[in-house]
């Protein structure tokens, strides 16, 4: 289930209709830009921090 | 305003409708360990004459209604009032005791904004049922008891908060990992690690972070029994073990731009469970203040 349902939302929100199928190749000297990098590690840091209420 | 064809009208805003202001007390009356499932407000509606009831009956042979509606009110720092509709009821003319009011929602607007010295302040508007010229005006002659103590304490208007005992019904945190998992298991966050790397498709696709911890509730809750309830609830059903709070979940996706390939954050939502909860099934899920 879970499985699923992270596929799920990840498509959704990429707004992709299937996986996109990347080759090792591709990505093996992908560099990752600082500013992907910053903007990624504050928001693991937010959702560490403060849960979203999801009311009962 | 501001139309060419249409001249600018100004009137001053009428209302016939009374108003009383309540101001609770709420001090030690909602301790952190107390969870709040319910709070009515009980008012006393004074006999009306049987003069007036005659005279209504007479103009208004069916219709000796007025409505009653309940405000919370926001007493906000640059010290204007804002209020939001709570209750609304009908009251007749020709009744008279003890009507309630379901409060549980101002309580709960009171409890999010953390003024914990504040009191609560109620606002009581009787007023018409219907609005034009035939419509009965025996909202004038509805008239409760106030916190004025020239009404006397023992009408005065009362304040009911029900609430359950945290450590007696509520969920228990985290989950003890070195206690298995058993039917007496009290409702608690368990964690769960999900490994991304572990789904194929991911592969090439998701490249941070390899996986997260998921956490799920888990467990059962203390039930209520109706001999618990001194009043008629209509939420004692089963209290299960729900998720109550989340937390979003960031990756770093490679996608393709074109014939390039480029790196995104994405951060998928509700993905982390962050508490636990017991919670009886449809209780109404209360509103959330807006700034």
């Amino acid at each position: 289930q879970m499985e699923e349902k992270f596929q799920e939302s990840l498509l959704r929100q990429l707004q992709l209709n299937e996986i996109p199928v990347l080759e090792k190749a591709d990505v093996e000297h992908l560099v990752i830009p600082d500013h992907v990098r910053t903007k990624y590690v504050s928001l693991m840091k937010r959702s560490a921090e403060e849960p979203s209420p999801r009311g009962k | 305003r501001h139309s060419q064809t249409i001249a600018e009208i100004m009137g001053r805003f009428f209302s016939d409708a009374s108003n009383q202001l309540l101001v609770f007390s709420m001090k030690d009356r909602l301790p952190p360990n107390r969870e709040l499932v319910q709070a009515v407000l009980r008012l006393f509606q004074k006999p009306s004459s049987k003069g007036v009831i005659r005279k209504q009956h007479k103009m208004f042979p069916f219709h000796s209604y007025a409505s009653v509606t309940i405000y919370w009110v926001q007493v906000r720092e640059d010290g204007t009032n804002r209020t939001y509709v709570i209750d609304s009821r009908r009251v007749s003319t020709q009744e008279t005791g003890w009507i309630t009011f379901d409060v549980s929602q101002a309580v709960n607007y009171w409890q999010q904004e953390g003024k914990v010295n504040q009191p609560l302040v109620l606002e009581v508007s009787i007023h018409r049922e219907n609005i034009g010229p035939m419509s009965s005006n025996a909202h004038k002659f509805i008239h409760f008891s106030s916190q004025n103590p020239v009404d006397g304490e023992l009408h005065a208007p009362q304040l009911q908060l029900h609430t359950l005992d945290m450590e007696e019904y509520g969920a228990h945190g985290n989950c003890d990992p070195d206690i298995p998992l058993s039917r007496g298991t009290r409702c608690c966050r368990r964690e769960t690690y999900i490994n991304l790397q572990e789904f194929k498709w991911t592969e090439n696709w998701i490249l941070d972070p390899p996986g997260f911890k998921a956490y799920d509730c888990v467990g059962s809750c203390q039930q209520l029994k109706k001999e618990h309830l001194n009043f008629r609830w209509p939420f004692a059903t089963q209290r299960k073990c729900h998720v109550t709070s989340t937390a979003p979940l960031p990756l770093i996706v490679a996608v393709k731009e074109g014939d390039k390939i480029v790196t995104k954050v994405v951060n998928l939502y509700n993905m982390k469970v962050m508490q636990c909860s017991c919670s009886s099934e449809g209780m109404p899920v209360m509103k959330k203040l807006k700034p």
